[in-house]
């Protein structure tokens, strides 16, 4: 089954 | 001194709609070149980045840098108060720590003005990474939406697979498999009925269905909807909002197995 990656793994904090 | 007004008061409610669903809260940036709003859903899972110019309002005014925290829910309520063709401004005083929103009637004889308390959000902004993306499909924004609506019946995820045929949408699940295949439209009578792809190379991610209905939610803003996709990396889903700016919603893939 595939998992949901998190937006923050890919973009990171200012 | 902060003051927005939008003939279009319209644009303004069609904008929350299409971002109430993902977040609860959310922060306006308002500068000299105008207003931005970024914020992830609750489960960082997506990015919203609302880009309005100064240029797309008849009368924008923004003496110093000013932050505003609005609950989604609460600035939902007012912009409902709203009709269509009303005229909408947004102001604030600077380091206020309300907001006002004044309606007026095409012809000027109803004005109404709401005022909200603004609250203090500790929200964390992210850097985008210029891209450049492998695939961009642009496609009529009903069409994509109708594509969500009816996969979404057959499983949690969406793999969307785009190759220099075009592209397709598929999703599977306890009742079955679905596949949608759209080609490159050779010749349309509307711009807006086109799909186009741009492709470098071919590239196939999976997507979670929740999310990608509620970025349709700003179907309303846009004819056209542009997907930009490459490997490993979030989705783009943007919409122009006609001469003022845009909206994109960034969504992490489903990954591995």
């Amino acid at each position: 089954k595939s998992k949901q990656a998190s937006i923050t793994s890919f973009f990171k904090k200012k | 001194m902060f003051e927005a007004r939008l003939v279009q008061g319209a644009l303004l409610k069609k904008v929350m709609e299409a971002i109430k669903e993902l977040l609860n809260e959310a922060s306006f940036d308002c500068a000299h070149s105008g207003i931005l709003l970024q914020a992830m859903d609750n489960s960082h899972v997506s990015l919203v980045s609302l880009n309005l110019r100064r240029e797309g309002f008849d009368k924008y005014r923004c003496d110093r840098n000013l932050v505003m925290g609005m609950n989604l829910s609460s600035m939902s309520k007012i912009l409902k108060c709203a009709s269509n063709d009303d005229i909408i401004t947004m102001k604030a005083q600077d380091n206020a720590d309300t907001v006002t929103f004044v309606f007026e009637s095409p012809k000027q004889e109803k004005i109404s003005d709401y005022e909200m308390k603004l609250t203090n959000l500790d929200q964390d902004h992210l850097g985008i990474p210029e891209t450049e993306y492998s695939c961009v499909i642009k496609l009529p924004s009903a069409e994509f939406a109708r594509i969500c609506r009816d996969l979404s019946q057959f499983g949690e995820s969406i793999v969307i697979s785009c190759t220099k045929e075009g592209v397709k949408f598929s999703a599977a699940g306890d009742i079955g498999t679905a596949n949608i295949k759209l080609a490159q439209t050779a010749t349309v009578d509307k711009e807006e009925d086109a799909v186009m792809v741009d492709m470098q190379e071919p590239v196939t991610l999976t997507f979670a269905c929740k999310y990608l209905n509620m970025f349709t939610k700003a179907t309303p803003l846009s004819p056209q909807v542009c997907l930009s996709m490459s490997p490993d990396v979030p989705l783009v889903v943007e919409y122009k909002i006609e001469d003022i700016g845009h909206i994109r919603y960034y969504l992490a893939p489903r990954i591995g197995d």
